[in-house]
């Protein structure tokens, strides 16, 4: 079946979306068949890969419900071997809906169970939270791959998410481990940034990817264009680091 | 009683808990008596303040249960005028304990209520999230002020939000509006923030502030230090921007 990386980090705004939509074409670019899965109500994987999402049929919100089954809701992107399971506004709804319902934690797991045989990898945008949305990831993911902005902020919030993932891990889903953490948005010029990277290299040593993805205006211009900076400018810093990553991540998972 | 802002966006990493506790700070610099509260289960409000928030005594989350009366939830912050009420992890289970509980929307609302004599401003920060948290905040408030990133998926959930402070009013809050958009991390080379700026301001109108919060290295060091940008250094461009902004509100609102 397929591998499943969640990539969560309850911090906001530190590039789970961007390293999502990037990551996933840099690996269909290499001949691997790549699903995302848009689990944040915001919606912003949908529309990074260029879909109108909000006209859309089924959603990721009636595959958790169980009323489609995922493989319905699956829509092509521009890029080949990728498609995408849509967001919906709805999402912002079902952690309510969803708190008080049978098997709340398994819903996720439990739909792409019946999409084993199409696709290689099978990557989780999720929201900033840990609530039962993130939970759902974590339990049905083989991985845990974590976007980290060079940030003091965004460094206190790590030791959080790594409890939740153990805790996720021991009750709920004993094959989850953390694949890395990627430092985002990485600026040479500004100090800050060495630090947080030096910290966080002390405390998770080679856990953290050797490739970090430098800031760079034309990744975050790629979406006003419906497309992943691979598309939108494949010869700028930031789509070449998103390469680089899915090279290191593909050399880890085969070498494991 | 005090005038309640509710610092919210549903976007991640957009500024919500930077501009909470220096436009904190700068009023509580104008001599206005200032509380803050940390809504958000990231505590970054807390931190940003100089607090070692995990060790202290009743937080937010006991003042929403009704376990303790928010007066004895209060600490002092280094800045005078200025006092908080600290999150707690224990937050991120709040929102799935309130779903089955009484009068679930208005906690918050209530508990501000035995607090009117004591402040002049109350600044909540809101989660990342559209939520039962944030929809507290929208309830206790009588206005909301948006952080906006001029970036594109900043600009994409504005719409949504706006909708949702509109049903909030409509259903538990008539008296709440929107305070206004203040653009935060604004970097004059980049061409992506002057066509979001253009496209918010067309948008908007007036009620997006003149004054725009400048990308400025030197705000995100203050965290680290515990401190406020104007405690960390005042004369750098983002806390020069957050005293104009302060003045900027104080007008609006006594021109109201
Ligand atoms: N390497 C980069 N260089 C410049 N801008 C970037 C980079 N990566 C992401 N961005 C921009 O930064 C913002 C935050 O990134 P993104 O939305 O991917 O983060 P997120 O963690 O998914 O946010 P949320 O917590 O709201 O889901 C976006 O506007 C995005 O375009
Ligand atoms: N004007 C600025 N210049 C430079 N960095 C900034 C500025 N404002 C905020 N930051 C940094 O950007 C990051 C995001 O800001 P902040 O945490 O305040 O956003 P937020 O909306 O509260 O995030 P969340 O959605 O996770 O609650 C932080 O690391 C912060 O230090
Ligand atoms: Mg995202
Ligand atoms: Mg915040």
């Amino acid at each position: 079946g397929p591998r499943v990386l969640a990539i969560a980090n309850q911090k906001g705004g530190v590039g789970k979306t961007t390293t999502a939509i990037n990551l996933a074409t840099a690996l269909a670019a290499c001949g691997k068949r790549v699903l995302i899965v848009d689990l944040d109500p915001q919606g912003n994987a949908s529309t990074g890969v260029g879909l109108d999402w909000r006209r859309r049929g089924p959603t990721i919100y009636e595959a958790l419900l169980g009323s489609t089954p995922l493989n319905d809701c699956v829509v092509d992107t521009p890029v080949p071997n990728m498609a995408i399971v849509p967001s919906s506004v709805d999402l912002s709804g079902a952690e309510v809906e969803l708190v008080a319902a049978e098997r709340r934690d398994t819903r996720l797991r439990a739909a792409l169970h019946q999409e084993r045989a199409r696709w290689d990898y099978v990557l989780i945008d999720c929201p900033p939270a840990l609530g039962l949305l993130t939970v759902n990831a974590l339990v049905a993911a083989d991985a845990v791959l974590v976007p980290l902005q060079a940030e003091f902020y965004a460094l206190e919030g790590l030791s959080h998410l790594l409890r939740t993932i153990e805790r996720v891990r021991r009750a709920l889903n004993p094959a989850l481990v953390l694949q890395g953490v990627v430092l985002t948005m990485y600026d040479r010029r500004n100090n800050l940034c060495d630090l947080v990277a030096k910290d966080v290299r002390a405390y998770l040593g080679d856990r953290v990817y050797r490739t970090v993805i430098p800031r760079n205006v034309r990744v975050s211009e790629a979406p006003s264009h419906g497309k992943p900076v691979l598309l939108y400018d494949l010869a700028c810093a930031g789509a070449q680091a998103y390469v680089h990553l899915a090279g290191e991540m593909l050399r880890r998972e085969e070498g494991a």
